[in-house]
């Protein structure tokens, strides 16, 4: 099967203002993750937004009732750092063993980062 | 505390399970017990 992936996934430093982590209740404390290689970026993405719907559901009950269905990769945008700190966009389809393969290189829990997608 | 939330994710009939942990410590390889 495909490798495990581990990765440490935080909010965006820079571009998650206040107004994003208010509405989006997002704590600005890392994540530890693992999943299988052959999850996509999109995978992550979804998965990123099932969860912070799921803990608003848990903090507000039903006064909010958040709709986890309505949960989708479209909501966040991940990130990766490179060299010359900046980070890149990275392309939905990827899978995280490519991401690996291709942008982090390191025998160690590969960083990603995540900001709600702005709409253009 | 060691507490792993189990998340089943599905995109085009793909489905691949996320675990997440509250900390590294205890769940990343080479960081504590695994």
């Amino acid at each position: 099967g495909a490798s495990e992936i581990e990765l440490v996934f935080c909010p965006h430093p820079t571009l998650m203002d206040k107004e994003d982590t208010v509405q989006t209740s997002v704590e600005f404390v890392p994540r530890y993750i693992k999943t299988s290689g052959n999850a996509t970026v999109d995978h992550l993405s979804k998965y990123l937004a099932v969860r912070l719907a799921l803990e608003e559901l848990r903090k507000n009950g039903e006064a909010s009732p958040v709709n986890v269905d309505a949960a989708s990769e479209k909501q966040y945008t991940i990130y990766i750092p490179t060299a010359n700190g900046q980070f890149t966009v990275l392309n939905g389809s990827f899978s995280l063993e490519l991401v690996s393969e291709k942008y982090w290189k390191v025998n160690k829990p590969m960083e990603l980062y995540f900001a709600p997608t702005k709409e253009h | 505390t060691g507490e792993v939330t189990v998340t089943d994710v599905t995109i085009n009939s793909l489905t691949v399970t996320f675990r997440e942990a509250l900390a590294a410590k205890g769940f990343f390889r080479g960081w504590g017990l695994e």
